[in-house]
């Protein structure tokens, strides 16, 4: 009597769209923009582009009293998508070239695609790409994505001779938001990407013809994040089985320790077999899954291991970001500390956060602000089940001083190869311990270096009185 | 040069599980025992089944100093599964009686599923599960999940004679967890359903031996949800094309709005058209896109269409909430009330609450304890970002009376067709203003009344004084 159905992932989430972000009109129309603005910093930063990004979003015709149809334009100068991808790309749930272990803003393989199926549930029209990787020719599609089937569905298309030898990527596409709502947001996480990206060059243009332009004020650009291989720590039984599958039969495992394993060389690999009482000769044919997961709970339980190296990871880096804080808030005291890198469950990561005081950060008098960011992303909700928040809520502020005539705020930024987002809508950070740590120690020492500054500003306007 | 891959929702979850709730040892202990005495309840209440349900963990093997296999039990009384649909349902993602419209604590189509697949990635073990629905046979199944192909892979199979006709679903399967660290979030989680489901007889044998028992001590269940039609507000454009699709040519679109809508009868119908200015006799097929949206744009503005009936919900019911509370907590004061009936997005909701003081309500004097609950399940985490919190947060209690000498607790819970979970893993509810102001009546009605009892008690004690 019950009725059993499959969904197709797109069908999933076009059902529980609340769980990626687009929860609302207003939400969505935010989220969509970040999504899609997201895929063009990867496509540049990765690839070693200094990004040049246009925005722009029209109003087409009310839907209601706050609700409206909006025509999203977005434009950039990045790697550009190849033409056998293009499609599957940005109209298929769970297809990304970010499927590796490798530092990214995009993880899921659904954002994009996300923005694309909101657009069209909601104001029926396809969505139009236009990319080229810089080679001799430009592609163009204009398509819909078939929710039922998770794929998508191709309704013209062109092929143009690159002449200009251009590279980038295009996007066109109508959806229904509430932009005076959210407005505020959008404003706001523009602004605070270009406080940790002074050397990308951002324009957006609002539905009311408001140019909001932020220039490329630096012009280093960090080291692009690497690919790595996975920590002995940070895989499972099932993910050990795989490896050891896709291997060839005839590899020792002294061999596939080496070849699949961050940091695990000749020494270390022999180190750790004669902890698991191992023979280095073995070949992966004769294991079973006994000694498999023998092998395991030895990769567990060996100490030896040297912990991830964060030179895979590209953090925003302490001069870039002190450049761009001062550039959009233009601040009375900055002071940035990078923590020693460190990592959970195999995964390497680094915190670095900014205490900034003054200038134009909003705020009531005496207020602490907490900006975050994660893989070089602000996260501007959710801020009740985050982290930093935790971190910041359990210091007891009558340690430390701090001016009170106006507020004060924090930048926390994590960059590792996997983010513990709590939710696909990427907007809260999980309480991982070591993460956790790591982020109260860098406030912690943030605050006593202002308690140290705040004191003596104090004593000079004494002294003055005197 | 970037490397595009597809993933399977398997391989998605399995590499994202933290979205699902299964972020470590501990919390994925909590969260598999949930997952599957959700299906449990569920397979007895929608079938007017009185719940039996028994639950036993027994430890295996120490993995870590703090963490360990366990073998999780779990037997039900409820409809069973029919064989055709047994392998599906457990050992593929998105894969769900659920996808209907209908209250029930199941939605998303994977949590059983991922119970077994982190089992089966921390044990290296197959689960079996043994079911029937009460026919002429038992089927039994030992299978693993094909994680890069989202599909089961059966190890073995029986099919037994059900002499005794029973029917009814028994699961068994291996998993690494942290039983010491989750136990009271297990034991609270178990009371706390209790406490609401006083029609429910519940066993939990943990490892250590302890038994927690919870008797059924009332003999009435609550009448089980109705499957509903969808509502006009509670549908999109694409949605709406699809619906129009699916329905044959001739259909007129009158019809179409009256077979395929909640509450939408001749009258609504003609009127309706009307406004939206489209004669009733046009056939589906005649329509064209053009049309469809303006039909669409229609359903979105007029304001004379009924809104969702709640009589498809099925609430806790003041008489049960009350006796299950007095069970479990043995209160001085108990309040019940049950808000009128109101919908979100076309979805009806039903919000529940109950103010608590005394007994063994856990916490400190004066504290205010919240217990949330979403479609009958206990919400134990992320209390953080869920707008009952956030309710709660913004009322002044300085407007309100209580004793100081020990806890109060509000119990709140929401039913409806579309619980607004802001994750997988269901541990908050997204704040929906419809919603946030119907638990803030709620609330604030509960505190008053329990102002005026704690100044008859003050009263009270002091006249004796005198
Ligand atoms: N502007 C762009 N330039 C180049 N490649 C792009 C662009 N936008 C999308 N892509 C490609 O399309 C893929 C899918 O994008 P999508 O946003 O759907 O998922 P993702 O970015 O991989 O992950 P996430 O869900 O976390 O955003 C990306 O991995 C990238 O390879
Ligand atoms: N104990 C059970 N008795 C009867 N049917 C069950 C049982 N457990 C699971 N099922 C069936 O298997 C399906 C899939 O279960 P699963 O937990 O994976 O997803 P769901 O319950 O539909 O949604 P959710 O992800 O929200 O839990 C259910 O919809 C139900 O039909
Ligand atoms: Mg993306
Ligand atoms: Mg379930």
């Amino acid at each position: 009597r019950e009725v059993y159905k499959e969904a197709s992932p797109s069908e999933f989430f076009y059902r529980n769209r609340q769980l990626a972000g687009f929860s609302n009109p207003s939400r969505a129309l935010y989220t969509a923009i970040r999504e899609l603005f997201e895929n063009s910093l990867d496509a540049c930063e990765l690839h070693r582009i200094k990004p040049n990004i246009l925005i722009s979003l029209r109003h087409i015709e009310s839907t209601s009293s706050n609700t409206a149809i909006y025509k999203l334009y977005i434009q950039d100068n990045g790697s550009g998508i190849p033409k056998e991808y293009v499609l599957d790309a940005l109209g298929k749930i769970f297809f990304s070239s970010k499927y590796i272990l490798r530092q990214s803003r995009g993880t899921f393989g659904l954002g994009g695609t996300m923005a694309i199926l909101y657009a069209q549930a909601t104001s029926g029209k396809p969505v139009k790409v236009v990319t080229s990787t810089g080679g001799k020719y430009i592609v163009s599609y204009v398509f819909q994505i078939d929710i039922d089937r998770n794929r998508p569905h191709v309704i013209s298309q062109k092929t143009i001779r690159n002449n200009l030898k251009w590279r980038g990527t295009i996007l066109e596409l109508y959806l229904e938001g509430n932009y005076p709502h959210a407005s505020r947001y959008i404003v706001s996480y523009f602004k605070h990407t270009a406080a940790i990206t002074p050397y990308a060059d951002i324009t957006f243009i609002d539905p009311d013809g408001n140019l909001f332009y932020f220039p490329r004020t630096v012009g280093i650009m960090p080291e692009p994040p690497k690919e790595t291989l996975p920590h002995p720590h940070g895989i499972d039984l099932e993910t050990l089985k795989r490896m050891i599958k896709r291997s060839p039969k005839s590899m020792t495992i002294s061999e596939f320790l080496m070849k699949n394993f961050h940091r695990v060389g000749k020494m270390i690999a022999k180190k750790f077999l004669r902890y698991a009482k191992i023979k280095g000769n073995l070949r992966l044919g004769e294991m079973d899954n006994t000694l498999i997961e023998k092998l395991y709970r030895a990769m567990k339980t060996f100490d030896g291991f040297i912990s991830p190296s964060s030179d895979v990871l590209s953090p925003i880096g302490e001069r870039i970001f002190k450049e761009g804080i001062l550039k959009e808030f233009n601040p009375e005291y900055i002071d940035v500390v990078t923590r020693p890198p460190s990592s959970y469950e195999g995964h390497p990561f680094i915190i670095e956060a900014a205490l900034v005081y003054g200038g134009s950060i909003p705020g009531s008098p005496g207020e602490i602000v907490l900006y975050r960011y994660a893989n070089k992303i602000p996260l501007l909700f959710d801020e009740g089940s985050d982290v930093a928040a935790k971190v910041l809520n359990n210091i007891n502020m009558n340690n430390y001083k701090r001016p009170m005539d106006k507020p004060t705020a924090l930048f926390i930024h994590i960059a590792s190869t996997k983010i513990p987002f709590k939710t696909v809508g990427k907007e809260a950070i999980a309480d991982i311990p070591e993460i956790e740590k790591e982020i109260e120690l860098a406030i912690r020492y943030l605050l006593r270096r202002f308690t140290t500054y705040t004191r003596k500003i104090e004593r000079k306007i004494h002294a003055e009185r005197r």
